[in-house]
């Protein structure tokens, strides 16, 4: 029995050292671990092979939940906000989120609500063509808000089930632009009741702890509903998602899985789970 | 802060008498945590924490009045080896346009920061041309080319039906014929582990043979930046590196796990949206950033 105390303690280092590099952090890791050894504990496990398998569980536990799926809900039009930081992949989720809502068989109109940088309207409007949805624009510079309430009303006199609000990327530090975010948030419920009915926060799988803040910070301003979870093709294991569920409570909805319309998929948290120890 | 706590151990552990390795273990644990939650990559956390420790256990603290201040002394001065001492200029090509690649992953700010480069160095009396060599982003070239604009620096651009590798080579021909001196290439966000886009930048690297090429990374990127730039510059062979997104408030573990993977200068930091939004990077305050 000795033996495989000893076995399991550089057992659970391995382990560490995998939860550390898929960025899941260093509270969160350690948090994880002394679950594990709680559970051994109470079990009298002495079996070393099965230790992966109850980290596995332990954050199956945190990341699961029937909230975890992007509904399009009653109302109409009903109004996904998409908000994150510079980068993290807005547009392109909005282009393939469109594409899919539209072979469900949903009319939708998309608001392009970034007026700040350069393209981003052009960059959308191609996006909108492939997917088979309307574009609502208004001039470069024009208030972000005011692009938004047009949006609100063109949906309704179109009779779009779907209203998708692309927002300008921006650092969750800026105090103005966080105030501009509240601001589009505002005008939707004040023009739509319930709006917006879906908020989505798009993080970017390579970034580090400081999804954590992003989360927390959106979240103050505009309650969000739901994370995108961008560019799990590339190598980064996004395990920040499991502290933004456990310290912030939002669930990811979707993941992003390459820079083509049809690389959106429904997150899977055993998919998930599974790919952080390969 | 790192120091305060630092001291804060150190006052606890002399009261004890005599300073132990475990004491120096103990206080050695606080840096790696500190590190760790700043983003840096736990190996080279590890090798950073083995270099002080080394130090550490030696006469250095051991034998010291104010072991707490060697402790802290040997750490700036390893964070310090780490990052660089000074700032790093942008080379300058002895003869010919001077040309600067810019590469990196999807979304990490080399669009804006070609602009930037071109802007920084337009303003210091050179006559720039940059080149929208992205033909797979929707609308990168246009998003270029309103840059260009904004700035009054033309935009070579042969529209998204070209490859990057004839229109890189192209531009540098017209930069030579019409007098350009500083040539900024943006090129489209791609995955280190796609073979054939990296396969593209270095063939466009052979054929224009850039002065500068510099890997584009936003400061806020966790664990796998390891991974990422040392296959960039296996490839490329990097002269440098530019951090955006600074003017947020990620630690920046990053740049420290950066420098230690390639060893290549991080030239200039991006703070901000704006155009002017570019800095020469300065190594100890990014060291100053990550510690806290
Ligand atoms: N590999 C990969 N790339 C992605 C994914 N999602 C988005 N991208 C790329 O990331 C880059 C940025 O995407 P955008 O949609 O412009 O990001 P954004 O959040 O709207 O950016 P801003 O509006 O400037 O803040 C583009 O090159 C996209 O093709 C993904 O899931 N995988
Ligand atoms: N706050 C801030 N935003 C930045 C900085 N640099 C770039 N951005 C923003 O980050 C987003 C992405 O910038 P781009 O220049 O399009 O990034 P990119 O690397 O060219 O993207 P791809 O071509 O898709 O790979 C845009 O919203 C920029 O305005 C910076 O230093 N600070
Ligand atoms: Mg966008
Ligand atoms: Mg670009």
């Amino acid at each position: 029995i000795a033996s495989n105390r000893k076995i399991d303690e550089e057992l659970l280092e391995e382990l560490e050292m995998i939860l550390l590099q898929a960025d899941v952090g260093v509270q969160t890791t350690l948090k994880l671990l002394d679950r594990i050894r709680e559970v051994v504990k109470e079990r009298g496990f002495d079996d070393s092979s099965q230790l992966e398998g109850i980290l596995q569980d332990e954050i199956l536990t945190i990341l699961d939940g029937s909230e975890s799926r992007l509904h399009v809900g009653p109302e109409r039009p009903y109004a996904i906000m998409v908000l994150g930081v510079n980068g993290v992949g807005k547009t392109t989720t909005i282009g393939k989120l469109a594409a899919r809502l539209r072979q469900e068989g949903h009319s939708v109109l998309v608001a392009a609500g970034d007026t700040f940088r350069a393209a981003a309207t052009d960059q959308l409007d191609i996006w909108c063509q492939r997917a088979g949805a309307d574009l609502i624009k208004g001039s470069q510079g024009a208030d972000a808000a005011a692009v938004v309430f047009d949006s609100i009303h063109a949906a309704r006199a179109r009779k779009a089930d779907v209203l998708i609000v692309d927002t300008a990327g921006r650092l969750h530090t800026k105090k103005n632009l966080m105030a501009e975010l509240e601001k589009i948030g505002r005008v939707m419920g004040r023009e739509l009741e319930g709006a917006p009915h879906e908020v989505l926060l798009v993080l970017d799988a390579t970034t580090g702890q400081n999804a954590i803040q992003q989360a927390k910070q959106f979240n103050e301003i505009a309650h969000v509903t739901g994370i995108a979870l961008t560019k799990l093709d590339g190598t980064a294991k996004g395990g920040i998602v499991i502290a933004v569920r456990e310290e912030v409570g939002i669930p990811v909805k979707l993941i992003g899985i390459g820079e083509q319309i049809e690389d959106l998929r429904d997150f899977d948290a055993a998919e998930f789970v599974e790919a952080l120890f390969i | 802060s790192l120091t305060e706590r630092l001291q804060q151990t150190f006052k606890k552990l002399r009261g004890q008498g005599v300073l132990t390795e475990k004491n120096v273990s103990d206080a050695l644990r606080e840096v790696r945590r500190t590190l760790m939650e700043a983003d840096v990559n736990v190996i080279v956390v590890k090798q950073f924490i083995d270099n002080v420790k080394t130090r550490a256990l030696g006469q250095e603290v051991l034998g010291s009045l104010t072991p707490e201040l060697q402790m802290v002394r040997i750490i700036r001065e390893e964070l310090t080896a780490l990052m660089g001492e000074e700032t790093v200029p942008l080379q300058i090509a002895p003869s010919g346009p001077t040309s600067v690649m810019l590469v990196g992953l999807q979304g990490s700010g080399k669009t804006t920061a070609a602009g930037k480069l071109a802007r920084l160095y337009q303003k210091q009396g050179r006559n720039p041309m940059l080149v929208a060599a992205d033909v797979y982003r929707p609308a990168a070239i246009e998003q270029l080319r309103i840059l260009g604009e904004q700035l009054e620096i033309p935009v070579f651009s042969m529209g998204d039906q070209v490859s990057p590798v004839d229109i890189a080579r192209a531009a540098m021909k017209q930069a030579l014929k019409q007098g350009h001196d500083f040539v900024v290439i943006d090129t489209a966000g791609r995955l280190q582990i796609n073979e054939e886009l990296m396969e593209e930048l270095a063939r466009i690297k052979a054929s224009i043979q850039p002065t500068e090429i510099l890997f584009v990374a936003n400061v806020m990127i966790g664990s796998e930046v390891v991974n990422v730039a040392k296959t960039f510059d296996e490839i490329l062979d990097l002269s440098g590196v530019i951090l955006t997104m600074l003017d947020g408030d990620a630690r920046g573990g990053a740049a420290l796990s950066i420098r230690s993977v390639t060893q290549k200068p991080i030239k200039f930091a991006g703070t901000g949206e704006g155009l002017d939004a570019l800095e020469v990077f300065h190594p100890d305050r990014m060291s100053n950033r990550i510690i806290g």
